[in-house]
């Protein structure tokens, strides 16, 4: 009878979630080259003290979470990107030059209580 | 919103959303670095982002910088001194101090204008600019181009090198195009119809590969190139 309850309860705790970025909803793709769009994650969920372990946690978020309950005003551990990657971007700049680079931190791969 | 965005632009290097006036065509030896790229990342061999392996050279970020002779040297204020020379200018300003300069190579193109305006094979001669003055100061290549060729690529490193340690010192190239044989091009006059063809024939960019030690600090200390 528990089962349901837990099934609920998981759907809410901290995990990547599936995104796509499509330059042309952004507007950018008047002078971004390449790539249109690509995939990538972003992070939501609850990060409960009592499964932290679980969820990729720091070692600082079981302190900021301890912490919480002494002091309030810190808030709790948060569900954030714990693993990022780059992606190459082909793009124009104003004057008209061609610009190849990799940024870095673009795509989320993995999250996290942190 | 646009505070957001301004603030992902920046982290970019740019200081507005660009809105280039001519979106000149990509090179496809650009798109074939640029899908490498990807597929490095795909498969999470990021140092391979670090090295640039078509041009032998490391670097993570590649530019193609469009000539702007014409907005730097503006007809009305200087006076082309032949029909056959055309100025050249690129914008490096844009390069950080973090960046080291790995590659920097003048590509040129010739068009069949420029051939059939001279009836010629043509000599390319490539001078630098160092002062404000109408005549080139330093000869920096001088090469046979025959008319089925009609691309030359002349390595600039030094060069931008020096205008990138010293900004004010960038005053642009000039380039000559002679035809084969011909010493002095002042000696032919041609018609300003065809000094105008000619002109606007040639395509002139400036590809630039730098290395950003924060972003790639493996690569900071690279074995030189045995001469």
């Amino acid at each position: 009878a528990t089962l349901p309850t837990m099934e609920s309860a998981s759907r809410h705790l901290c995990r990547r979630h599936q995104m796509v970025i499509n330059f042309e909803d952004l507007g950018w793709h008047k002078w971004i080259i390449a790539p249109k769009e690509f995939r990538t994650n972003y992070c939501k969920g609850d990060c409960p003290f009592s499964l932290m372990s679980f969820f990729n946690s720091s070692n600082y978020a079981f302190l900021q979470t301890l912490m919480n309950s002494r002091t309030p005003e810190i808030p709790k551990a948060t569900c954030i990107p714990t693993k990022l990657s780059p992606i190459s971007m082909l793009y124009y700049d104003s004057d008209g030059n061609i610009i190849l680079q990799h940024h870095e931190g673009m795509v989320v791969d993995e999250c996290g209580c942190g | 919103p646009q505070l957001e965005e301004a603030s992902l632009l920046h982290f970019m290097g740019l200081n507005k959303v660009p809105s280039p006036r001519i979106a000149q065509p990509v090179p496809s030896i650009l798109m074939k670095i640029f899908q490498e790229r990807q597929k490095a990342v795909a498969t999470g061999h990021y140092r391979k982002l670090c090295y640039v392996k078509e041009f032998g050279v490391p670097g993570n970020l590649i530019r193609l910088f469009q000539d702007q002779g014409a907005l730097f040297y503006p007809k009305e204020v200087v006076q082309v001194p032949s029909c056959t020379q055309k100025f050249l200018f690129f914008n490096l300003s844009v390069i950080t101090q973090d960046e080291q300069l790995m590659m920097a190579k003048l590509d040129l193109r010739l068009g069949l204008n420029a051939y059939n305006a001279l009836q010629e094979d043509l000599e390319v001669v490539v001078s630098l600019i160092q002062r404000r003055a109408p005549q080139p100061d330093q000869k920096l290549l001088l090469r046979y181009l025959p008319r089925s060729q009609g691309i030359l690529h002349v390595d600039l490193l030094d060069v931008v090198k020096e205008w990138n340690s010293n900004p004010q010192s960038n005053l642009g190239l000039v380039l000559e195009l002679l035809p084969k044989g011909e010493n002095n091009s002042t000696v032919t006059i041609y018609p300003q119809e065809t000094c105008d063809n000619w002109r606007q024939s040639i395509r002139a960019s400036l590809m630039v590969v730098t290395l950003n030690i924060k972003e790639c600090p493996r690569f900071s200390h690279f074995p030189r190139k045995r001469r």
